[in-house]
């Protein structure tokens, strides 16, 4: 069968690198180097909510379905927030 | 709407635009009609002018371009980015860069050129992405009918915020996106489909999830690029899981999310006569479906494919206490949910008799 089950460790790894691509592109998430992981997860939620509170969404600042949903559409280019 | 930060804008009203280079997938002219007619939807509301020049430096310059193109904002190949523009100043200032990778078409098939290429002008012009789901300058792609595109209201505030009104004696206005709170909203028509329940309004429908009371905004356009706006009634026949939709005296059907060939269909097929010009309201029940014109209820039999005798009679006459006329109506459980301005009658088949009335946007969690 070609269409194998992702195992859940992968896909939740996948949505994460989704994520951080998104709001990197969109919402200006600064880059992960150098910064304690904990650090990271702070900014990626508050980057989330800023993201969900855009568009909407219940801002829960995590990577819900409805956001990953809303992160798979086709889009423009420019970022939603900043210059 | 949002301008964007430092609220860039050009200095003079009557800009260049050229088109560096085109997509293989549609003739040079279809791209300059397409291109002509997204600086258009601009020029309309506002005091700005577009003039294509085919030589020198202009004020927007447009190309389709490939993954990394020297900006620093490479492109993905299909899908997911579509195009970016940058603002209004010199060199690249303005200029709007298309996914060469993408498929660009002029119909609704992915992606329309001109509704992709309107917004990115937006961008060129000084405006931000608008969080309003209706506006052009929403982030996200969705596709609307170019025959009949008119500049939503979000965005002409924003660029004559910028630019000021337009030149024309009559200010131009466009449609504003339907909110759920607004306590004098009217659905046009509501369904059910497959558990799902579909209030419609203007472009848009609401689908509120059956258990988890969700309720999400989407385009009519997004599911059924064919369908019209401002549908007026639709109903769901469960025996053939088909939902029928209306608007005027043509109707369509749909199985789940497909829509069915030979539509649409003229309303004579129900036996309506010619002086019916609409239906208001349709809903389904017993194989048996009721259809609201005015004051009026008439009765089909589904099975046997002709309107009952009887019919049409008041309605009221027809359902004790629904004294109104009728602006959609659904069945849940044992009920049929009337639904007349902000209001909706909550109809017991048991009973026979109106036994709830309420807000009708309390069913979009307001």
């Amino acid at each position: 069968a070609k269409a194998l089950p992702v195992p859940p460790e992968d896909l939740e790894e996948k949505n994460a690198k989704t994520v951080e691509n998104y709001l990197r592109k969109f919402y200006h998430l600064p880059s992960t180097q150098f910064q304690s992981a904990r650090r990271n997860s702070t900014m990626v939620a508050e980057k989330l909510r800023e993201m969900q509170r855009f568009f909407g969404l219940a801002e829960t600042g995590k990577a819900d379905a409805a956001t990953l949903e809303m992160m798979g559409k086709p889009r423009c280019g420019v970022p939603d927030t900043g210059d | 709407f949002r301008l964007t930060p430092g609220s860039p804008k050009w200095t003079h009203t009557n800009l260049t635009y050229r088109i560096i280079n085109y997509t293989p997938q549609l003739s040079k002219t279809t791209v300059e009609t397409a291109i002509e007619k997204a600086f258009r939807v601009w020029s309309v509301p506002s005091p700005l002018t577009f003039t294509e020049i085919s030589q020198g430096e202009a004020d927007i310059n447009i190309a389709f371009v490939p993954r990394e193109h020297g900006d620093n904002s490479p492109f993905d190949g299909p899908n997911g980015i579509l195009a970016h523009a940058f603002q209004p100043g010199q060199g690249i200032g303005g200029d709007a860069h298309f996914d060469s990778e993408e498929t660009w078409t002029q119909d609704s098939r992915n992606y329309n050129l001109f509704l992709v290429a309107a917004h990115e002008f937006g961008h060129s012009l000084g405006l931000s992405h608008s969080s309003d789901p209706g506006a052009l300058m929403y982030p996200n792609y969705a596709y609307s009918d170019p025959s009949t595109y008119s500049l939503p209201q979000d965005d002409i505030n924003g660029i004559q915020t910028l630019y000021g009104p337009s030149n024309s004696p009559i200010q131009p206005t466009g449609p504003s996106t339907p909110t759920a709170c607004d306590p004098h909203l009217r659905f046009d028509a509501v369904t059910t489909l497959r558990g799902e329940i579909y209030f419609f309004k203007d472009k848009y429908f609401w689908r509120r999830h059956p258990q988890l009371r969700e309720v999400d905004l989407n385009f009519i356009s997004l599911f059924w690029p064919f369908l019209p706006n401002g549908l007026q009634a639709a109903y769901e026949d469960f025996d053939k899981d088909l939902v029928f939709l209306f608007k005027g005296r043509q109707y369509w059907a749909l199985s789940g999310y497909d829509i069915q060939q030979g539509y649409p269909r003229d309303i004579a097929n129900y036996g309506f006569p010619s002086s019916v010009r609409a239906i208001d309201a349709a809903v389904s029940y017993r194989g048996k479906t009721y259809f609201f014109v005015n004051n009026q209820c008439w009765r089909y039999d589904n099975s046997r494919g002709t309107m009952d005798p009887g019919y049409p009679r008041s309605i009221s006459r027809a359902f004790p206490g629904i004294n109104c006329r009728v602006d959609a109506v659904f069945l849940q459980n044992s009920f049929l949910l009337f639904f007349s301005g902000p209001q909706y009658f909550a109809f017991n088949l048991v009973t026979h008799s109106v036994t709830r009335a309420a807000r009708s946007n309390l069913w979009l969690n307001c």
